[in-house]
């Protein structure tokens, strides 16, 4: 579905130049279940924006279904990700002046729905993650769990074949973060690719395969034999 | 040092009251060092922003070193704050057009120290959290997790000797958590009141009080026999 080949990504500020992808080859199958770990600043949020086609390598090519999108047009890369795939931001980048069932609904343009039905799958997924009472809300009248939970509803609402989620967690507790990997685990029984950045060990154990990230590197790419 | 009494916090949103903190009373004594834990949605973060004089009870009384502080100025309550009190927020609220180390020397101007001196202890907190090769950098131009740690420098920026923080290792790995949890150790050590909310049960763990916060209501406080 995915293959990166000596990914590169660096960031040029005046004299400094900051290798966050420094050499990276991977390659995700259909239907797999990864969970990408490593050190804080490693890379692993650089790395996904690539594969998540929000981000162009410095060098180096990424393929998508067959596609070389390394060098496609903005255009391109926008459809590709729109209707392909889900992103979860680790710092969430929900509107805070529409409520969270606007929120959730806004990606549903691409499919170009009736309305009404988009209205009823936003919400539908919101109650899901416990947020049913709360669709009329605005982002900044939530707690910071409620808030990653929104932003994972978001990520969910155009039945994406692709799921990249940027430590999906973070701000929840055991019992929620319980839930939301059962989630993922039943949307890839359905057929999702689903990559996540975790730093909870919670999570990493229950995914088929684990990809280490170091200095902008991978240093271990292995099956979970757990799973 | 910090005491709340019938402490109640409402949200009003049209026809919708929240409770968000709905009747605690809760001790704090000098020198402990506090877990606040409970599910996503409970009220840890309102209580947090009550306890830490950025926010008022919508009924119940704070006291903070026997000062009524539930009923007091504005002003009043931003002196208190801003020379005894550090707060690390759990979406950290940085300013992202300063670079790091501004953003780490913004509460010192309270302390009135020279600009030098003020400059040399931001750059000391902030290596000392592995940001030392980081420091003209905005927050936009890092990862989530260092963003986190700069958030916890700001908090310590003042030497307060009450630090609050609100889920300060949510988007960490487990290597930078420990760190952090030892540098937060050492800080009790050395005599300051810590109150963390985490989720992390290798954070609450380590400390010696642990209260478990569900609906805005205590249903657990208890001394951590492990500690
Ligand atoms: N500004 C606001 N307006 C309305 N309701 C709010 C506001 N801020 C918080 N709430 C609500 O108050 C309740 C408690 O929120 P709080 O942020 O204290 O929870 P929390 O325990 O910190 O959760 P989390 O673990 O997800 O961060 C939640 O139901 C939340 O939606
Ligand atoms: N816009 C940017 N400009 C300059 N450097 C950046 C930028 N974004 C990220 N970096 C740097 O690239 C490196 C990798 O960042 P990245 O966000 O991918 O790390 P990460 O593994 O996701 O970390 P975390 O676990 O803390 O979220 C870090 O050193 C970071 O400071
Ligand atoms: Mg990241
Ligand atoms: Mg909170």
């Amino acid at each position: 579905l995915l293959k990166v080949s000596e990914l590169k990504r660096t960031y040029i500020m005046g004299e400094v130049e900051v290798h966050a992808v420094n050499g990276i080859d991977l390659e995700i199958k259909k239907g797999e279940l990864t969970a990408i770990v490593g050190q804080s600043g490693s890379g692993k949020s650089t790395l996904m924006h690539i594969l998540g086609c929000l981000d162009t390598p410095t060098s180096g090519t990424v393929h998508f279904n067959g596609e070389d999108i390394s060098s496609v047009s903005d255009e391109r890369l926008s459809v590709v990700r729109n209707s392909e795939i889900g992103f979860v931001f680790q710092s969430f980048n929900l509107l805070s002046h529409r409520n969270i069932l606007e929120n959730v609904m806004l990606p549903m343009v691409y499919k170009q729905e009736e309305p009404e039905i988009r209205k009823r799958k936003a919400s539908n997924i919101l109650s899901a993650l416990g947020l049913g009472d709360r669709l009329l809300h605005k982002p900044t009248e939530l707690s910071g769990g409620q808030n990653q939970r929104v932003a994972i509803a978001r990520a969910l609402a155009n039945n994406p074949s692709l799921v990249l989620a940027d430590e999906p967690t973070g701000n929840l507790d055991s019992n929620t973060s319980k839930e939301i990997m059962s989630l993922f685990q039943e949307l890839n029984r359905l057929g999702k690719t689903m990559i996540m950045v975790t730093h909870d060990q919670n999570i990493a154990k229950n995914c088929e395969r684990i990809v280490e990230i170091m200095d902008g590197k991978i240093i271990k790419d292995f099956i979970n034999k757990d799973f």
